[in-house]
């Protein structure tokens, strides 16, 4: 699952 | 990147020059509160903790480091400018930032992904940006005159994030497990709060009269 702080989004 | 996220982030960067240029070039700061702004500089400083440890991209960092430096010199505007601040409106601007904040922080130390101080804080400015637009509404109500920039400000605020569900709704179609609960619900609530925004600034629009909001 995708770590949250590897969001890319702004 | 796909077309709704460039949009969303244009229309965020829209926002904020239309509100720099009114600050910066007309002096005034009317109609704007500056609680919103504060709120807004205390959402990126807490989301963007890791801008210089974690890199995901040049344009993240830059639009990132615009949004944080923007965020800084509006509330300095606003509270250091001899001509800005005399322009503020802080009889009317009188919403508490620890109602706001405060069930922020609670809720964030509740629900969120993992409990990490930087998740933690990334979850929290989530929730506060949701929110943040609360004393900025309210003050738009109070103020019998809504001026354009002001009106555009808030209008491309609501448009940013409704551009951002969007590319939400359009990644979860094009991207393998993407899935990302407690961003998409605090943008919906965000979203939300605008809808009767926009229904009275279409309404102004349509019919060519200015925008006021009923008390």
């Amino acid at each position: 699952k995708e770590h949250p702080q590897s969001h890319d989004e702004l | 990147m796909n077309i709704f996220r460039l949009a969303g982030d244009m229309t965020h960067l829209a926002s904020v020059l239309v509100l720099l240029l009114k600050i910066h070039t007309i002096k005034s700061c009317a109609g704007i509160s500056l609680k919103t702004q504060e709120l807004y500089a205390l959402v990126f400083a807490s989301r963007y903790l890791d801008i210089f440890t974690h890199y995901v991209s040049f344009y993240n960092t830059v639009m990132k480091l615009i949004f944080l430096g923007s965020a800084f010199s509006i509330v300095w505007y606003i509270r250091r400018h001899k001509l800005v601040r005399r322009s503020y409106d802080k009889d009317h601007d009188t919403f508490r930032h620890y109602f706001i904040v405060l069930p922020c922080l609670i809720l964030a130390l509740l629900i969120h992904e993992k409990f990490t101080f930087r998740v933690v804080m990334w979850t929290f400015s989530l929730y506060l940006e949701a929110v943040a637009i609360l004393p900025q509404l309210v003050l738009l109500q109070r103020t019998r005159n809504i001026d354009n920039l002001t009106g555009q400000y808030v209008f491309l605020l609501g448009a940013y994030r409704a551009l951002y569900i969007l590319n939400w709704v359009y990644r979860y179609f094009t991207e393998p497990h993407y899935v990302h609960w407690i961003t998409w619900i605090s943008g919906l609530i965000q979203t939300l709060l605008y809808a009767d925004f926009f229904y009275y600034y279409f309404q102004s629009w349509k019919n060519n009269v200015k925008l006021e909001l009923p008390a």
